[in-house]
């Protein structure tokens, strides 16, 4: 079963975009679809449209859960919630779990809580798709300890260039010590206006550094990805004709047609 | 002695971007000011030309030598760079500040570090200004606690609006525990488009909750903002006449005002 971390420590680049657009996407071709939101802000539980103060178990009770205790049969599953026929479950997050690092490292194997969590619910999913928050802590590192592959969104901007090498760090780390498995799944380029002389340069370098990494599909700057999220849908329901949602329904191919050739 | 962190944790909102042209802005109409970069992707230092292979001291560095040392005469000085007449100097930041928290964690006093580094320098400058990372962990609450205001970029976005209410609670922890002094200098609304209804809205959203906390500049979203980086140099210097440099400037003025009138 592929579990996709979708990261990078810059902030604003696309990650909760797109993993809520491609957990949308799987789910509504058929494969049985967990995303998982493990970012404090919680933008992935709003863009799904749940309502966090309805929530009754969160990925912070889950961490809580696992920290004393071994068996993690059965400490995933009330967490999960079930948004209905096509759509993908999700595992919410709320403002508690910025209170996880704290409980991770306490924890002993403080890497491996999330691995073992969706370990219990293997055999229940065909794709787990997990949104990080915009920094390279205990969280993420956890998820990158816990997925086969990630996807990098990369926003076609010079900052967002910075923070690759140190990325690029931190999953050899976790490869060589926690995860040997862990690959680059797909980077893929967020925001892009062929117009702008700025956006075209970044895609030269990101394609220079990941060479067939990099995803064919780019997304582009699309203002119906920023608005969807208001209602609480991702834009691939919401405006499914629209240049994002059209982008996203093409990477969802993209991720699909790679694993088969696994 | 005015010291202003430019705080939010939601990712990609326009910290970096505020805090290198607010004090390049207050340099060229010479203040003495320096800018704090406390991001560990170090934009801030990116932003105004520095070249991070080269720099010899951090502000890791000062974390360091505060966290088993009470005396703090001293410890700053070095990690300050003069960028040169009209330009505002700066504390730099590396890959080495990710290990700041787990430094911080262990020091007495773990949220008063930064406060007592800024101290031992308060006679040399006018202004302070502070770039935050995308997180409310120890180093953000270092920049609450050392801060007389904070400036809060708020992107008009919806994932953005998401945020505000875990941000105001940390400032009010911040303020009734650490630091009674703080209080919300002003809330800047970033990449602004008038012609996108989301823009909008957002705006009657913020300026309901923060009534006249809400800055009277607005910056809208302009490409010279996002080219001038690649430069090192603010858009400020950069490209003067830009739409987004002269609404910099005007925010210049704007904070100028306020604190000509406290
Ligand atoms: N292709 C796009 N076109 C236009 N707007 C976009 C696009 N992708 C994302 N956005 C908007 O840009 C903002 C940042 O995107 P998003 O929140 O997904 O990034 P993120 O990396 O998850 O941020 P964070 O680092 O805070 O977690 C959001 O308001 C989102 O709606
Ligand atoms: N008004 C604007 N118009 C266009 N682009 C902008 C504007 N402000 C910032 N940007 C660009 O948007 C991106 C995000 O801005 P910036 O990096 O300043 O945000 P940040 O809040 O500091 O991000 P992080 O959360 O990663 O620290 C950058 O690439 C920047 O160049
Ligand atoms: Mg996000
Ligand atoms: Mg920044």
């Amino acid at each position: 079963m592929p579990i996709w971390g979708v990261v990078n420590q810059k902030g604003g680049v696309g990650k909760t975009t797109t993993a809520v657009n491609l957990a949308a996407g799987l789910a509504a071709k058929g494969h049985r679809t967990l995303l998982v939101d493990a970012d404090p802000q919680g933008n992935a539980t709003t863009g799904l449209g749940v309502d966090k103060r309805a929530v009754e178990a969160t990925l912070f009770d889950v961490f809580s859960a696992l920290s004393n205790n071994a068996e993690s049969d059965g400490v995933l599953k009330p967490a999960i919630l079930s948004l209905g026929e096509g759509q993908p479950d999700i595992v919410p997050a709320t403002l508690d779990l910025a209170g996880a690092e704290a409980v991770l490292l306490n924890a002993v194997g403080k890497e491996l809580l999330l691995r073992d969590a969706l370990e219990s619910v293997s055999d229940e999913y065909d794709w787990i798709i997990i949104d990080a928050p915009p920094s390279l802590g205990l969280i993420t590192i956890n998820i990158l300890a816990a997925s086969s592959e990630v996807i990098v969104p990369m926003q076609c901007e010079f900052y967002a260039l910075e923070g690759l090498s140190q990325l690029m760090k931190t999953i050899d780390i976790v490869k060589k010590r926690i995860n040997p498995e862990l690959k680059i799944g797909r980077v893929i380029l967020t925001m892009y206006d062929g117009r702008n002389k700025l956006s075209r340069q970044v895609r030269e370098e990101v394609t220079e550094f990941f060479g067939d990494k990099v995803a064919q599909t780019i997304i582009p700057r699309n203002v119906r990805l920023s608005e969807a999220p208001g209602f609480g849908e991702p834009a691939l329901q919401l405006y499914p004709s629209s240049k994002g949602a059209v982008a996203y329904a093409e990477f969802t191919e993209e991720v699909l047609n790679l694993c088969a050739a696994h």
